[in-house]
């Protein structure tokens, strides 16, 4: 907007009406310091020569910032002062006055938040803990709801349950099959170690024999075709070539060892699929057992449809406790639940279900059971008729 | 007509 050049004229020397911010401007050279008042004066006696160089092109503009320059508008100053190159000490100072004026501000906008928040906190944290309340005590949606994240909770478990059940399942035939192998494995050791043995056995009885005949009798043992042997000498050495050929004898053996083979492979494919259906039924019975238990925790026990006794009123009765007791009109039908307390013991009172469905206690002495279906229908005809 | 009720088991009572 201004030049260096041409610097624009002070207001309180352009116009005389403008006391204001003249007055703001004084008080703003007291607060300098010495050195900045010292610079002063020089500044000042040169702007002024300036100022009056350039008055004639500036001269309208007082008018207009004296119509609409009202009381309150002396923070326009600082700007003026800003834009325009009077000057270090000029530039700095009401820079300054307006960083002042700026933390006021600041600190009054400042106050302004702080109480706003300190409200606007408290009356939130009222508000959320009512309704925080109101939830808590209300048994609609949030009972609802808790309910169905509980049984959310339990489906997951239950898959969870069922998953870790499969892997146990898994493992624990992973490792039988290992065992059979192992197994399968110990006893062909042992094989080997008992023809290895009797590998020995028989060296040792030969060379008993070669001793007994080398030593005429007096050392080893007779062989028992003694007779035979003291003529054919080679037929022993023959046999034991066989034996250790696996000749014919071997071959028999071998032949009926196959035969009979498949017996250890039988077992262990019947180890490997029966494992698990055993373990499967096992745990279906503890399941069945599981739900009867709680079940019969609920203090109902489970409802079978073809052991379900009927029963007709005789009397009217009129429960004086309505949320256990039901209601009955006389001739009315109904299913017999239970004729044990909520406890399990024996009871005058039965748990009954209404034809319109509602479940409650009933004294025995005001209805009658129907035996059989044929009765029921019999009974369901004559109040039909009636 | 109708007989007595049968004195209340204990999960009846009201009181």
């Amino acid at each position: 907007m201004s030049s260096t050049a041409v610097p624009r004229p002070k207001p309180w020397e352009t116009s005389a009406s403008l006391e204001e911010p003249q007055r703001n401007a004084q008080s703003l050279s007291a607060m300098m310091t010495s050195n900045q008042q010292d610079s002063r004066p020089t500044e000042e006696s040169n702007n002024s020569n300036s100022a009056s160089e350039s008055a004639p092109e500036v001269l309208p503009r007082p008018a207009a910032l004296n119509s609409s320059g009202t009381y309150g508008e002396s923070n326009t100053i600082p700007g003026i002062y800003g834009n325009s190159n009077y000057g270090i000490p000029y530039d700095n100072n009401p820079y300054s006055m307006n960083s002042i004026y700026g933390n006021s501000i600041g600190r009054y906008g400042y106050g302004g938040s702080y109480y706003g928040n300190n409200y606007g906190s408290f009356y939130g944290g009222g508000y959320g803990a009512g309704a925080g309340y109101g939830m808590n005590n209300g048994s609609g949606l949030g009972e609802s709801t808790k309910a169905t994240f509980q049984l959310i909770e339990s489906l997951i478990g239950a898959v969870t349950g069922f998953a870790q059940m499969l892997e146990s399942t898994y493992m624990a035939t992973h490792n039988s099959f290992f065992t059979m192998i192992s197994v399968a494995e110990q006893f062909g050791n042992l094989k080997e170690m008992l023809g290895s043995f009797f590998g020995i056995f028989a060296i040792m009885k030969f060379l008993k024999k070669i001793l007994y005949r080398a030593t005429k009798g007096r050392l080893g043992i007779p062989p028992k075709n003694f007779a035979e042997s003291e003529g054919s000498k080679n037929k022993l050495i023959e046999d034991f070539q066989k034996f250790n050929d696996s000749g014919t004898i071997n071959s028999n053996e071998k032949a009926t060892r196959r035969k009979i083979s498949w017996k250890p492979l039988l077992f262990f494919l019947m180890a490997v699929f029966g494992f698990p259906y055993l373990l499967n039924k096992f745990i279906t019975k503890l399941q069945t057992s599981g739900t009867i238990r709680a079940s019969q925790g609920n203090g109902s026990e489970p409802i079978d449809p073809s052991k379900l006794e009927f029963a007709r009123a005789l009397y009217d009765f009129v429960p004086e406790n309505p949320e256990m007791e039901v209601a009955l009109k006389k001739g009315d039908l109904m299913a017999i639940l239970s004729k044990k307390d909520p406890l399990g013991r024996d009871s005058d009172w039965w748990k009954v279900r209404t034809k319109n469905g509602n479940i409650g206690y009933i004294p025995y002495n005001y209805i009658e059971i129907i035996k059989r279906r044929k009765k029921i229908e019999h009974v369901d005809d004559e109040t039909r008729t009636h | 007509r109708p007989p007595r009720p049968p004195p209340k088991p204990l999960h009846l009572r009201t009181e």
